[in-house]
């Protein structure tokens, strides 16, 4: 997960998904 | 016998226009002298944009988000050329014999000659030509999008049941789609399918180019962007 660093960091960021 | 109730899955087509981002642009950096490095800096650094915009976007998928953070990685890093290109291809659509990288910055043959991007200009280009026989549709675009992410085929899946049902729910609300608004044409959504292979392939092939651009060293890179490269190779 170290290498992928910035994508995990995203990923993890709170956006709340619609939910359907 | 109770009203047909509305399918949820026409809904996942509508829900992902909606999640559909905002254009963004090249700005290519007016203070450096035109150049092949200057047009791959231009390009690197907007993919690296992109590519954050494309993760936000994700997130939006119906059932993306109930995945692993490992399995949400995976699938992201297999297909973000693929999601790239497809936004490349579908704003190309309007034109002839151009890429639209964004929309203010438009690649001609002899432009993506001199920067070394004349294969990749051919087969995106190939693309561009079977979607627009196809006239597809922004819906069919959008879902085609989602498809793409759902089915990189990630060697590192650790539930792929889960990410089945993913793909799944995306096939049936193309197929949904096209049965209700294409059926003309019974086959379309297979036809739809059957570009995927290309998508790959010149896929592929973009990111192995832009791999050895890296390994040579002379185009500045933003971490995201060689990060996913890194990812993918």
């Amino acid at each position: 997960k170290e290498k992928h660093k910035i994508l995990h960091q995203l990923l993890q960021n709170s956006t709340s998904p619609v939910d359907l | 016998l109770p009203p047909p109730t509305k399918k949820p899955l026409t809904k996942i087509v509508s829900h992902l226009l909606v999640a559909e981002p905002e254009k963004i642009y090249a700005m290519p950096d007016p203070t450096m002298p035109e150049s092949d490095i200057k047009a791959l800096t231009t390009l690197c650094d907007l993919a690296d944009r992109e590519l954050v915009v494309i993760i936000g976007w994700a997130k939006h998928i119906p059932g993306f988000s109930t995945l692993s953070l490992g399995d949400q990685m995976s699938l992201l890093q297999s297909a973000w050329m693929e999601i790239l290109i497809l936004s490349i291809v579908f704003r190309s659509l309007p034109y002839e014999d151009e890429l639209v990288y964004a929309e203010d910055y438009i690649m001609d043959e002899e432009h993506s000659r001199l920067t070394g991007l004349l294969d990749l200009y051919v087969s995106i280009l190939q693309l561009v030509r079977k979607y627009k026989k196809l006239k597809v549709e922004k819906e069919e675009f959008v879902t085609l999008k989602a498809i793409a992410l759902a089915n990189s085929d990630s060697m590192h899946i650790e539930d792929m049941e889960a990410v089945q049902k993913l793909q799944d729910a995306l096939h049936e609300a193309l197929q949904d789609y096209e049965s209700s608004q294409h059926q003309e044409d019974p086959r379309r959504a297979g036809k739809l399918l059957m570009t995927l292979p290309l998508l790959r392939q010149t896929a592929t092939k973009a990111v192995q180019h832009f791999y050895s651009i890296k390994v040579q060293g002379k185009v500045p890179m933003h971490k995201l962007f060689l990060e996913m490269l890194e990812a993918k190779v």
